[in-house]
């Protein structure tokens, strides 16, 4: 319905606003819709403009610049309606060191109310997770997990929620 | 709902039955190239539903079935059971009274087709009803598959409304 | 030939005049996300003919231009300069006396645009064959962009034998 | 010409069949003609097998072996008609350990043709390089490359050859 349509965008994009100046450490964001008039039909566009930088298409940022942007419209479209889990395939591949680790802080910030699946091969976030699931191939074509790591802190989490109940 | 585990017997290169918990708030899924992450995500997809083979990465539904090793054979079928812990409450009425619900989808080589919530066979239609009530859905802001997250900025704006649509 | 130097001066994010030089087998460039590193690819692109904004992460021809930035303005025009090597011979006749040869490509706000080799005005297509003539061309496969790597393994197979008709 | 497509295609051909056991440790590829009768409008498909699996659409590959099967055929390419250089932009994303250490033992072996300029943000490609360009934006929305390292091995190497002049 057009209400919905129109009250869920205004929601995501409250919170699309607040959340792009916390993953770039400043800067603004926002979505447009491309025909206001038209709550059936409209289109969306992102308008991004990180900290220091002069407002441009979003194609000219850089292949982080742009992962990092979609993952604030996606993190704040599930602040808006959660999942109960979320999967991120290796998102943080184009991502530099500072900025892996806000990601992975911007993860933990959303874990009150979603189960998240970070597949990486990036050592920071390996460090970030609560466990972790080594997958690999000891006989060619076969998979296999072969490791499970629980991560200190989360063993604490778990022994005072488990000590609580 | 939580996902509390997943076990997949016969999927992509997930030959031996493979059951993976998911205890924690955040799981980390490594391992070196073609080892076979992705193929649990494609596993999850699969079990909710997904009826394009495309969007797991075959040509054809059949693809998923493990298709033998240098060491093994084929397979006969593939399967996936996702069990969902029921605690938290959020549940579709009809599944209330379950601890735990878990849906399976099962395919055979010959091209025949399961889907079973608690054991019961169901149609297709009763496990994406589940999912829906459930809140996880297909919703495509819930996977974002290795190398797509440019595509929602690169998206064109009518694209890019469907996911708000999703939220909506 | 081999590429000695590259000089940038207002392109994109690199407002002040950049001179980088390649005296060796294998540069690695890195920094930041957003910092200007694939920016330095684009101005590659740009010098040796590129016609398409679009393949240019732009939208229009003058999006090349530094636009400003919160404590600067746009510049007045972009510039990029390479410097060749002919040091070992694999050279156009016209320029085999020259020890170097740069190129230029200059673009102005208003829309006025220059190429130069050996700073003497000529015209695109002089540009375009003195590439082709050193093999550096714009090869397909000599430029490999940021996600890109993958479109060859997803490439149409008749998107594929344009890569083998380059290297004809 | 059709001949000249037909010579180009079995170089490459052969090249990349030498090529990719060397980057996946074993294993086999080809490239096969869609359509070998017509030189002019033929496709060109590629056949790839990992070593120990069997070979299936290229499609299911995972991201990292797509990426180090597509460099293996791009050198495949560089062998046949070498270009004075060669740009990879973050080419070593989707990589390993393991297959970025064998990515960039093909860049160097290369390197008897063509310069090779390499855009990371991997630790272990940064120590693989000669030199390293570092670029930043001390002033937000202004580039500048402000350190240049050169590698000690890279080092030795030109001054051997400076002496030998
Ligand atoms: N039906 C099948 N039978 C056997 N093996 C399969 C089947 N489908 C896919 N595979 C294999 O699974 C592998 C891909 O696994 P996957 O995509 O999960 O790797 P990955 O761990 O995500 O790697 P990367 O880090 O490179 O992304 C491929 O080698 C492919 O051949
Ligand atoms: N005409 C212009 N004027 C000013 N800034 C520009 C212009 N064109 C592009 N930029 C800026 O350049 C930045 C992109 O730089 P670039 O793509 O080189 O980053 P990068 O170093 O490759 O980063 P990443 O590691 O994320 O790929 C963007 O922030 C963009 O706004
Ligand atoms: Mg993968
Ligand atoms: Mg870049």
């Amino acid at each position: 319905s057009r209400r919905l349509f129109k009250e869920t965008f205004e929601a995501v994009n409250l919170k699309f606003q607040a959340l792009f100046p916390k993953l770039f450490r400043g800067g603004e964001a926002s979505l447009r819709l491309t025909n206001p008039e038209d709550m059936l039909e409209t289109g969306i566009e992102i308008l991004a403009q990180p900290p220091g930088k002069k407002l441009s298409s979003i194609e000219l940022m850089s292949g982080g610049e742009k992962a990092l942007t979609a993952v604030s419209l996606i993190f704040a479209m599930f602040q808006v309606k959660p999942s109960p889990f979320c999967i991120l395939d290796e998102v943080d591949a184009p991502l530099d060191e500072a900025n892996v680790a806000r990601y992975n802080e911007a993860v933990r910030t959303m874990t009150d109310r979603s189960q998240f699946i970070l597949i990486t091969h990036i050592k920071k976030t390996m460090q970030m997770v609560d466990v972790l699931y080594g997958v690999t191939m000891p006989e060619p074509g076969v998979s296999k997990i072969v490791s499970v790591q629980v991560n200190d802190s989360a063993q604490r989490r778990m022994n005072a929620a488990l000590s609580a109940r | 709902v939580k996902i509390k585990r997943l076990e997949i017997g016969g999927f992509k290169s997930f030959v031996e039955r493979t059951v993976i918990q998911f205890d924690h708030d955040v799981t980390g899924i490594v391992g070196p190239n073609g080892c076979g992450k992705s193929n649990i995500v494609d596993a999850i997809r699969w079990c909710m539903g997904e009826q394009s083979a495309r969007h797991l990465r075959g040509r054809a539904m059949s693809d998923v079935i493990f298709s033998g090793s240098d060491t093994r054979p084929g397979h006969d079928f593939a399967e996936v059971t996702i069990v969902f812990d029921t605690a938290d409450g959020d549940v579709p009425p009809a599944y209330s009274s379950f601890p735990e619900i878990a849906v399976t989808r099962r395919l055979h080589r010959n091209g025949d087709s399961e889907y079973l919530i608690n054991k019961t066979q169901v149609r297709l239609q009763d496990v994406t009803d589940l999912f829906l009530g459930t809140g996880a859905g297909t919703k495509a802001y819930s996977i974002i598959e290795q190398g797509k997250v440019g595509l929602i900025v690169s998206a064109k704006p009518e694209e890019r409304r469907l996911l708000i649509e999703e939220a909506a």
